[in-house]
């Protein structure tokens, strides 16, 4: 008889379990009601099998989001995980749609799920991907904008994973900040 | 500690199919 090793059928668990929202441009609607959860998953398996069923951002159309975060944290600023939060913004010209867009997004993802941000991963509460005609954003969600050596150890790594380089300069906003913002752009907390 | 996966780890399973 046969002893079969685990590695083989038992799925590898991640560290958190993480939900992938879509949002759906519909003006009809209130924000929050096109705002819908796809599904859930906690296994590098079943990550990959919910990657490769959906449609790439660059597929997207123009209005729409994906954002994956933690398990019991919604993809907004309400959320108590999120209010005294804020985000590392990856801004994209139209031309890097073609180059960088679907790379970036999968870039991110992998960093979520695999905790690429060591001891500060537990700062993080998500990723959203804004899929725009003006411009495409990525945006890494951490949980305070006061923490200052978790953001800056997410900022250099994450920048670093995206291949950002060094002379590009990326930007860390609270949302308090980008919900009160008057102008175009939201002033950086860190740089 | 955490479960930390890097890159070409997770890579790794991308096209693998799982037994569910």
């Amino acid at each position: 008889q046969k002893v079969i090793s685990p590695e083989s059928y038992i799925k590898h668990p991640l560290q958190n379990k993480w939900a992938l929202w879509f949002f759906k441009n519909d003006k009809s609607k209130t924000w929050q009601a096109n705002l819908r959860l796809i599904s859930k998953f906690d296994t590098v398996e079943d990550f990959w099998a919910l990657y490769n069923h959906i449609q790439l951002p660059s597929d997207l159309m123009s209005g729409c989001d994906y954002s994956l975060f933690k398990d019991g944290i919604e993809p907004m600023w309400e959320d108590g995980r999120n209010r005294k939060g804020g985000r590392w913004l990856i801004t994209l010209s139209k031309q890097q749609r073609r180059a960088d867009l679907d790379r970036f997004w999968l870039e991110t993802l992998m960093c979520l799920v695999g905790e690429g941000f060591d001891e500060h991963s537990d700062d993080v509460c998500g990723a959203v991907i804004n899929v725009r005609a003006k411009g495409d954003k990525i945006a890494v969600w951490t949980t305070d904008y006061e923490n200052k050596d978790a953001i800056t150890h997410i900022g250099q790594v994450y920048k670093e994973r995206l291949g950002v380089p060094p002379k590009v300069i990326i930007g860390y906003q609270s949302h308090a900040d980008t919900a009160t913002k008057s102008g175009s752009s939201t002033k950086n907390k860190f740089v | 500690g955490k479960r930390q996966y890097n890159r070409v780890f997770l890579l790794g399973f991308q096209f693998i199919p799982a037994c569910i």
